[in-house]
Formats: C-alpha cells, sequence, structure tokens
C-alpha cells in the first residue's frame, strides 16, 4: 500500500476537463466534475454518501464506507487520512485537514459521516 | 510541466453487482 498520495492533489497541479480546458486542481468545482462526466462515454458520476469512518490496523489510514449511487451499494475503502475527497458543493475534504493543507497546500474541509462525495462508475454497468 | 486528467481525482466506487 501506498504510503504517499498521487501527485495530481498537490496544490497548483494542472487538471484537464474532458472539453480540454485546464484548470488547477484547487479551482476545480462541482459543475466540472458533472460537465466532463456528460462528455465522457464510458464514465459517470454517482453521489456517494459517507456511511461511517473507522480507524483502521494500517497507520495514518482509515476505513470510509459509503453508500454509493441510487440503489445505495455499501462500498468500503481504506485510504489515507490526508487522502481528499470532492464532496458535492463544499469542495476537497478529508479526515484530517490539516494534514492534507500540510503534505498537499490543498485547502480541506473535514470529511464528515453524511457528506456527499463524486465518485465514478461505469455508464454501462447496469 | 503534467497535466492529468479529471477523472483521476475521483475515486472509482464501483458498487459489486449482485443481479
Amino acid at each position: 500500500p501506498s504510503s504517499t498520495l498521487p501527485p495530481y492533489f498537490m496544490k497548483g497541479s494542472i487538471i484537464q476537463l474532458a472539453d480540454g480546458e485546464l484548470k488547477r486542481v484547487e479551482d476545480l468545482r462541482t459543475e466540472d466534475f458533472l460537465q466532463s462526466a456528460e462528455v465522457s462515454r464510458e464514465l459517470k458520476i454517482d453521489s456517494s454518501t459517507v456511511e461511517r469512518i473507522d480507524s483502521s490496523k494500517t497507520p495514518d489510514a482509515v476505513i470510509i464506507q459509503f453508500s454509493v449511487g441510487e440503489h445505495k451499494a455499501q462500498v468500503c475503502v481504506e485510504v489515507l487520512v490526508e487522502y481528499p475527497f470532492f464532496v458535492f458543493g463544499q469542495g476537497w475534504s478529508s479526515c484530517c485537514p490539516d494534514r492534507t493543507t500540510q503534505l498537499l497546500a490543498l485547502s480541506c474541509a473535514k470529511l464528515s459521516v453524511g457528506d456527499v462525495c463524486i465518485s465514478l462508475t461505469l455508464k454501462s454497468l447496469r | 510541466v503534467p497535466v492529468f486528467p479529471w477523472h483521476s481525482l475521483v475515486p472509482f466506487l464501483a458498487p459489486t453487482q449482485s443481479d
């Protein structure tokens, strides 16, 4: 398991939207994700609601349980506490915003139970 | 300067299909 975050979460990283527009990671808005997914043939945005946040045996990690999509499928992910998720209408959020800001310089809100995160699924999945 | 695609920022949370 990786103990570092991917480079694209670092403040200032250049992100290309589906229409070709370039934005910095910290400037992304909910609409950017929604519009990019609309253009995509394969991917669609799902709403994933945070149901539980539990500590993990892995140091500095948490286990987040999401309720995904209209069928409310239960999905668990283990991530580092500083891993940022994009919350609808709120923006980047992590379990430990101070650490995210310290490591990535990315401003974050606190990720809490009930938050609705942007996630992806395949359009063809039925 | 590296450019990253938007979808790399979003977790892929695929539920296992049971039907």
